[in-house]
């Protein structure tokens, strides 16, 4: 569950990171 | 930039013992990242890039903090 969680953080801040 | 909603969820998820986001979480944090993948890439100068580099060197966790 840990690995889905910072999955999910990761792929928010690299979309974030990317595009803002 | 980060809205309200999509925040609120990352800090709950945050922690060893927080439980994995709900079908209805997951669905608000998709949308996000689907809207940020529709928007074209940033334009990123190499003043930025350099910054970015600099803080990570020096950063708490950087390489010069390493003993």
């Amino acid at each position: 569950v840990a690995g889905i969680k910072s999955q999910i953080t990761r792929a928010v801040s690299d979309a974030e990171k990317t595009h803002l | 930039g980060r809205p309200d909603d999509v925040r609120a969820i990352l800090e709950r998820i945050s922690g060893a013992e927080a439980m994995p986001p709900s079908p209805a979480e997951q669905a608000v944090l998709v949308r996000y990242v689907a809207e940020l993948r529709a928007q074209p890439r940033a334009h990123r100068t190499f003043n930025d890039r350099w910054s970015a580099w600099i803080a990570y060197r020096d950063g708490p966790n950087g390489l010069r903090a390493r003993p």
